[in-house]
């Protein structure tokens, strides 16, 4: 999905 | 978001901001690797490329402006200030760091989530990241100086590596799609090269207090 991709970590 | 991982973003920014801090107040960075903080500098540009197409929180958006800021500010300080650059290292300093941002290059486009410019830079500054204290470690080796590489900065330096450890290890326990190896193994590979500077550093701090004269 989506946030597959998304890397919410800094 | 977990409060490991919320410690270690503020114990990383403030390492940074102590040795920002540190070279701005004493006007000199003897003893600080500008190759390090350059590769530090490209990391943040080249891992916050989403910076103006994902919005995630708030949060999120305002740490990678300011870590990206004080970054650059760092180098900008250490290659511009007419003063601070005056005590640069620049004959110690001599890692040739284009190698590693070649190989970080290489093994970006080999091992990524996924094929895409955004993802193999994000994978390209993870890498990058593991490796780019290595200028730092050769130069504290060579110089011994340890003046502006406050026990502070190596302190939180640090701590923000055993939080992100403490971090995935909550996140592998609690998420159903753990998907977060690249991260994960390239930031054990950067707690062992910080665990080598860490005992370097130990030992140039043990050598200049031995040195000091007794008062």
């Amino acid at each position: 999905t989506g946030d597959a991709c998304t890397h919410d970590e800094l | 978001m977990n409060i490991f991982r919320f410690a270690g973003d503020m114990t990383h920014l403030i390492s940074i901001l102590v040795l920002l801090l540190k070279i701005y107040a004493t006007k000199s960075c003897a003893g600080i690797s500008l190759k390090t903080q350059e590769l530090y500098a490209l990391v943040f540009v080249t891992r916050y490329l989403d910076l103006f197409t994902d919005f995630i929180s708030v949060y999120n958006s305002v740490m990678k402006v300011v870590f990206i800021l004080t970054s650059s500010a760092i180098v900008w300080c250490m290659r511009r200030h007419r003063i601070v650059k005056r005590s640069y290292d620049q004959a110690l300093d001599t890692f040739r760091h284009l190698f590693l941002v070649l190989g970080c290059l290489v093994l970006a486009l080999i091992v990524h989530d996924k094929f895409t410019f955004q993802e193999v830079f994000w994978a390209f500054s993870i890498y990058l990241e593991a490796v780019a204290i290595l200028p730092q470690l050769v130069l504290l080796q060579r110089s011994g100086n340890v003046d502006n590489l406050t026990g502070q900065y190596v302190f939180f330096l640090g701590a923000y590596r055993a939080f992100y450890i403490l971090n995935w290890i909550y996140r592998y326990l609690t998420e159903q799609h753990f998907r977060l190896w690249i991260s994960c193994i390239s930031g054990l590979v950067q707690t062992a090269l910080y665990a080598d500077f860490f005992y370097y550093y130990y030992i140039s701090w043990k050598n200049n207090s031995k040195l000091q004269l007794p008062s």
